[in-house]
């Protein structure tokens, strides 16, 4: 016999549960950015013949300003605003408490861009592969490494490109990771080490003339998954260094339901990424 | 038993609306 109870979403049981699947959800994500919550859907709880209680929580989660090899904790994090092309995951998580301890079993994400909002001179959120936008993502890494003689960075990963209409054409808005080089000649080698160093950088502007603002991350993130490395030959100095990953905009894990508990429909099939 | 009567001053229908809070969705943290 199983009794199923359905708590208020914004009471305390939903809320830890809530904040656990979000803090694992960001856990399993190593590309892309953080997420915070932002509503509680749904929840239903329900406790077995042994007293255990299982949790089908439904989340609405969006993306935050912090890239998850960014340390700053989640709390200081700047969730974007909506006018910046908000991108939203919605998804349902599965938990048991099994002793007290709550864990995640299952979890099912789709994730999304708001386009509601999208207006003239706005700026629009491009795909990952948008070459003139990836141009000008390597001439603002080569400002920055012009303005820093004694050391070279990579890129690690474009974490968004956007765009804006004006005057003089599209204007660009980019967002890209970078990483510490050891380059011999016009051969650079990234610092695949935990000690090397990385950060986040902004450019904004045309790709003859921009501004770059780069922030270092404090402290050190062993890199855990696969990279994917090719030289640019228009870039003698740029590496150009990718994480595997579709060419949308950065998207939470899709599904993982490590057990076919079938705790999760299939109503809705997600193109998983590869990650 | 005897029943016992309870003497109701106004009905319910006479006191208003009553709110009820849904019990999900919760509330929205930043935006919709």
């Amino acid at each position: 016999q199983i009794n199923v109870r359905e708590p208020l979403c914004d009471s305390p049981e939903a809320e830890e549960a809530a904040l656990l699947a979000r803090d694992y959800l960001n856990a399993q994500h190593n590309h892309g950015y953080k997420y915070e919550l932002n509503r509680i859907e749904d929840i239903k709880v329900h406790t077995g013949p042994t007293g255990d209680d299982s949790y089908a929580i439904e989340i609405d989660l969006l993306e935050t300003n912090c890239h998850v090899l960014d340390p700053t904790p989640l709390a200081n994090c700047t969730v974007r605003p909506k006018h910046l092309t908000a991108v939203e995951g919605d998804c349902d998580v599965v938990l048991k408490r099994v002793d007290g301890v709550l864990t995640v079993v299952a979890f099912k994400c789709k994730t999304e861009e708001s386009r509601e909002d999208l207006c003239l001179g706005c700026y629009t959120l491009l795909p990952l592969n948008d070459t003139t936008a990836l141009k000008f993502v390597h001439d603002s890494l080569a400002t920055f490494n012009g303005i820093n003689p004694n050391q070279t960075y990579t890129i690690l990963e474009v974490g968004r490109m956007s765009s804006q209409v004006v005057a003089g054409g599209p204007q660009y808005l980019a967002e890209f990771i970078i990483n510490e080089a050891n380059c011999t000649g016009d051969t650079c080698e990234p610092l695949i080490d935990p000690l090397a160093e990385r950060g986040i950088c902004t450019s904004k502007g045309f790709s003859f003339q921009h501004t770059v603002d780069c922030k270092m991350f404090p402290t050190l993130m062993p890199i855990v998954n696969d990279i994917t490395i090719g030289a640019v030959p228009d870039y003698p100095k740029a590496v150009h260094v990718l994480h595997k990953h579709g060419f949308g905009h950065h998207k939470l894990t899709a599904l993982h339901d490590p057990h076919l508990s079938k705790l999760l429909s299939a109503e809705s099939a997600e193109s998983a990424e590869i990650v | 038993a005897t029943p016992v009567l309870t003497v109701v001053d106004k009905p319910a229908s006479e006191l208003g609306p009553v709110t009820l809070l849904p019990a999900c969705p919760g509330r929205v943290r930043f935006f919709k």
